[in-house]
């Protein structure tokens, strides 16, 4: 149930 | 040159027990200061941050900056030939071409001496911002690891909300729906028992298990796990080593659909 979001949705990166 | 006396050998066996399920190769970088890795699965769903200071070891010298590039079911293999009382040493040219690991026992009188090719690795670094979050838990790791292995039983989602209630750890599956409810308890004598609930808003998000079972690999490292959440955000989940350094797991939340 539920799409499953990733990181690099939420952080860049470095 | 680079190389570390551990006196305590399981901590950087149990270290590498802590992620090799969720990524294959990795970086171990070594600095002046610190041991660090920071890797992600290859779903780049989760992410590992594991930090191990310069002051957790007995000798310690880095002369300058290095990367060990390690292939973790190779390194695994050779950590279960490591005794549980041994200690560990970690030696490697500024080449980073290979690696040395000794694992010693006084006791027995013996030393095992290993050398492992080192491999060159593209890692993306993600920049991890240092945020504040909304509410932050901390609890007993085992009882942790006890709840998202019960609750794999009824769905393979957990929602994990905080409200004034305490923390609830919810799965819905086809035979039904489990909750437990954790709430704060500092009642016991010994400190690592207690469940602490910081709450500044409610927070509910909802994880997938079969990452959440993943992290609690980290559970022998440490008898307290500390749980971050903020709405919309990753989750963290944290392991302290002692006062010496951490396994930090990120995990990125599932959406409703």
């Amino acid at each position: 149930s539920g799409l499953q979001a990733t990181l690099q949705q939420y952080f860049g990166y470095s | 040159m680079f190389e570390a006396r551990l006196a305590n050998g399981n901590i950087f066996k149990m270290i590498v027990e802590s992620i090799r399920e969720l990524v294959v190769d990795v970086n171990i970088d070594c600095s002046t200061e610190e041991l660090s890795i920071q890797c992600m699965d290859s779903a780049h769903v989760a992410l590992v941050s594991m930090s191990l200071s310069q002051s957790a070891f007995d000798h310690f010298r880095c002369d300058r900056s290095l990367s060990l590039g390690l292939n973790l079911p190779n390194v695994s293999k050779i950590f279960k030939m490591m005794g549980r009382d041994d200690t560990m040493v970690l030696k490697a040219e500024d080449s980073a071409d290979k690696l040395m690991l000794m694992f010693e026992n006084d006791k027995s009188g013996t030393i095992a001496d290993f050398e492992l090719k080192l491999m060159a690795i593209e890692a993306e670094q993600l920049g991890v911002p240092d945020t504040a979050y909304k509410c932050s838990i901390s609890m007993p790791s085992s009882e942790f690891q006890r709840i998202v292995r019960d609750l794999q039983v009824m769905g393979d989602t957990c929602k994990i909300s905080c409200t004034k209630e305490g923390l609830k750890f919810s799965a819905t599956g086809q035979i039904g729906t489990g909750n437990i409810l954790m709430r704060q308890n500092v009642a016991s004598e010994k400190e690592e028992d207690h469940v602490t609930i910081d709450m500044e808003e409610p927070v509910e998000l909802n994880f997938a298990l079969r990452y959440l079972n993943f992290f609690t690999k980290a559970t022998p490292l440490s008898p307290t796990v500390i749980l971050k959440m903020s709405p919309g955000l990753p989750i963290v989940i944290e392991y302290p080593i002692e006062q010496l350094g951490h396994v930090k797991y990120y995990l990125a939340p599932k959406m409703e659909e």
